[in-house]
């Protein structure tokens, strides 16, 4: 299926430190 | 031994690549010349990233565009996968550069990078931000103005997601009548 992402749960990573 | 949760170190996947371009109007070089591609991207992590680097929309000179478009679809009329299709036109007064442009585009970015139009998101290309003196315009780009049902479809959702008001309108618009016109207004093809 499509990988479809929410704006809420989009959101949630706006401010996440970054991936290593 | 120490189990590692995945959600920890591995960034969540795009369902697609997008590509962010910059336009700058420099009368002096040609419309193709002042379009710059800034960074491709394919992961939330990575769009926020890039999101969180740039300068706000409302922050840029007039004449300058953002355009979001999926990886291999260049932000013009011309290109394979724009030049059969049109776009959803969000028009905006002066006052709202201050109160609404930003939170549009991200509402925008958020709707393409999330797929947020179900089957209907392949047909989305991908989105524009012009930033102008006499008003600002978002507008969401499609494949195909003929293909009614997803064109609706997809109009109604971004309404929806920017939260206008139901008595409001927006209107789709083909590339071809856009790029043909003569006075300053183009038909509109759908109004949802």
């Amino acid at each position: 299926g499509k990988r479809q992402y929410n704006r809420d749960f989009l959101l949630g990573f706006q401010f996440m430190p970054a991936c290593v | 031994q120490e189990i590692v949760n995945p959600e920890a170190y591995i960034k969540h996947p795009l369902q697609n690549r997008w590509s962010l371009w910059f336009f700058k109007n420099d009368k002096s070089k040609t419309w193709q010349a002042n379009l710059r591609l800034i960074s491709k991207f394919d992961t939330v992590e990575d769009f926020w990233a890039l999101y969180n680097h740039i300068q706000l929309s409302s922050n840029l000179l007039s004449g300058c565009d953002y355009s979001l478009f999926k990886d291999g679809i260049e932000p013009m009329w011309e290109d394979e996968r724009n030049k059969r299709g049109g776009r959803w036109l969000i028009t905006l007064n002066k006052q709202q550069r201050r109160q609404d442009l930003d939170r549009f585009w991200l509402e925008t970015l958020l709707c393409l990078v999330g797929e947020a139009f179900g089957d209907c998101s392949d047909q989305v290309c991908g989105a524009v931000v012009n930033i102008r003196t006499k008003g600002d315009k978002i507008a969401v780009w499609t494949s195909d103005y003929e293909s009614r049902d997803a064109v609706t479809h997809i109009g109604s959702v971004y309404k929806q997601r920017l939260g206008l008001p139901l008595k409001m309108t927006i209107g789709y618009q083909s590339h071809a009548d856009t790029s043909t016109k003569s006075g300053s207004t183009t038909k509109n093809r759908f109004v949802v």
